[in-house]
């Protein structure tokens, strides 16, 4: 078998105006797993570090640039599994971390629990020595736009459309 | 939503997605990406996946698990699979989604129901690229 990592950045209707950021995007961070695989020999540190990758770029929906809530905060989610054990960590209702997907390796690695969210899985990231960011830092000029063109969609059709676009 | 999947040489595999949500949910709301076996899984006795797209749909359809129980219990390659699974998704539920996935035997499975999904892998020394249905752009590096 040939090593690979495979990643995505999301699907759904991408303006032809974000492809080349996009493509440059999905190529980093498949360039960036499979250095680290090829160096560590890790499936769990190439997929970490792939989606680090793609946490930290503006232009995907993840870490910074995370789609906003009705009242404009970021909730993260993440998930991450090694097929060897089945062993997992998932995290949910995240905030003001870049990396969410680390924190899911955390839980599984450390803690007795495979899924905590919301104030539990913020106390894990204080414990590990995760930089909490200032609250907004990981809202982006691109998120707030979406959230209002969403609500101004809502208020049209009267509430029809019950969420915006999918991740 | 953002995710990965990769294989070493001994046919070990893990997963990973993280997303941030969608645009306007509520407080608290939860989608597929965290669920294992809705939008994240990895078994090294059938593969690894990743799945983006209408995280309430994925998670009741049970994506990730259907699409590795294919593959485990039946002769469909991982690609047929995922075309088999979310095709059936988007008619139950008139939703889109898209996987990336690679199993035991290192192929890959990549598709998506939604207009377009961004995905690139590197093996050896090429690198590969899409967006668009049916695109593959090709470099080495």
């Amino acid at each position: 078998i040939q090593p690979t990592v495979l990643v995505h950045g999301g699907s759904g209707n991408i303006a032809d105006i974000k492809l080349p950021k996009i493509r440059l995007g999905v190529k980093r961070a498949a360039r960036i797993g499979h250095d680290v695989l090829q160096r560590t020999g890790s499936v769990l540190d190439a997929v970490e570090q792939a989606v680090n990758s793609l946490e930290e770029d503006i232009n995907f929906n993840a870490g910074y640039g995370s789609a906003l809530t009705y009242e404009s905060q970021v909730e993260m989610d993440a998930a991450i599994m090694h097929g060897a054990q089945l062993e997992a960590g998932c995290v949910s209702l995240v905030r003001d971390i870049i990396h969410p997907i680390t924190l899911a390796r955390r839980i599984m690695e450390n803690t007795r629990h495979r899924y905590l969210a919301g104030e539990g899985a913020m106390r894990i990231a204080a414990a590990e020595g995760f930089d909490i960011l200032p609250k907004g830092a990981l809202v982006t000029t691109a998120s707030l736009e979406s959230l209002a063109k969403f609500k101004k969609i809502l208020n049209k059709t009267g509430g029809s459309n019950s969420y915006g676009s999918p991740g | 939503t953002v995710g990965a999947v990769a294989v070493d040489a001994c046919g070990n595999v893990a997963a990973a997605t993280s997303i941030g949500g969608i645009t306007g949910k509520l407080p608290g709301r939860i989608g597929d990406s965290p669920v294992l076996g809705a939008g994240t899984y990895a078994d090294n006795e059938s593969g690894a996946v990743s799945a983006t797209g209408h995280g309430e749909s994925i998670m009741r359809f049970n994506v990730v698990s259907r699409v590795l129980a294919l593959v485990h219990h039946s002769n469909c390659t991982i690609q047929q699979a995922a075309a088999q699974v979310l095709g059936e998704m988007t008619k139950r539920f008139n939703e889109t989604a898209g996987i990336i996935a690679i199993d035991h035997r290192g192929q890959l499975g990549i598709y998506f129901t939604s207009q377009r999904m961004s995905w690139a892998y590197q093996r050896g020394a090429e690198l590969h690229c899409g967006v668009d249905p049916d695109e593959d752009e090709f470099e080495n590096v």
